[in-house]
């Protein structure tokens, strides 16, 4: 049962992470959500731990569904380009336990975009209460709204930065009960409180949202 | 191969999927 409940909280974040980048105006890249845990060893065993932010499920549009034709891989050389796809086909390799042909591998050698990759690495990432972006957004229970590649690059958060080298001119988190919603685009795109209260509708999971 | 935690398993899952997905969507067409 723990198991199936399990599965069923994936496929409804994935269901809700999909409707929200699907049904807004603005053109979103991607919307990642950042799901409260609590690390009993690093908290040493003698309370409910060290609260941080780890990877709860994310949902990946990318930017040719819009008509943009020329892809963003404009910070990688060609050395860097080969490690992606390396890892493409090494990933494609493990979740389909080897058995790889025909079109996974040629998955693997396509050009990884510069936003496929930001996102791929984000799945890598955790961030403790208060810390990073997505850490800040939380312990403050406040939106952090980045419009700009200036606001990224400027905002000495290391995840802005990086997201603004990778291409992203606008980066969000918004709070929820039990974490934070991201979202980025590489789009510069203004302030919404319409995108703020869908969040609050669908990712409040204590009070009854969605 | 299996150490992956499950949510980051079905997430890097789809991704790959709907990678190959748009990749076929986008292959020019040859005869």
């Amino acid at each position: 049962p723990a198991a199936a409940q399990s599965r069923l909280n994936e496929d409804t974040l994935q269901q809700r992470l999909q409707a929200l980048i699907e049904g807004a105006r603005e053109t979103w890249t991607y919307a990642i959500y950042w799901q409260l845990s609590y690390d009993s060893i690093a908290g040493g065993g003698d309370g409910e731990g060290t609260a941080f932010l780890g990877w709860g499920d994310g949902y990946y549009k990318g930017e040719e569904d819009k008509g943009k034709s020329k892809k963003r891989c404009s910070s990688v050389n060609a050395v860097e380009q080969e490690h992606r796809k390396r890892v493409i086909r090494e990933l494609n390799a493990l979740i389909s336990g080897g058995a790889v042909a025909g079109a996974a591998d040629d998955a693997g050698d396509e050009e990884v975009t510069d936003t496929e990759w930001f996102f791929l690495v984000s799945m890598t990432q955790s961030f403790l209460n208060g810390t990073g972006l997505p850490g800040q957004a939380f312990l403050h229970c406040r939106t952090i709204w980045l419009s700009g590649s200036g606001a990224l690059a400027g905002s000495g958060c290391e995840r802005a930065q990086q997201g603004q080298i990778y291409g992203l001119r606008t980066l969000v988190c918004i709070p929820s009960d039990n974490g934070v919603v991201e979202l980025g685009s590489t789009d510069v795109i203004q302030q919404s409180s319409d995108l703020m209260e869908k969040v609050n509708t669908l990712f409040n999971f204590n009070n009854g949202g969605g | 191969g299996g150490d992956l935690p499950i949510p980051r398993r079905r997430s890097l899952q789809r991704f790959l999927e709907k990678r190959k997905e748009r990749l076929v969507r986008n292959m020019p067409y040859s005869p």
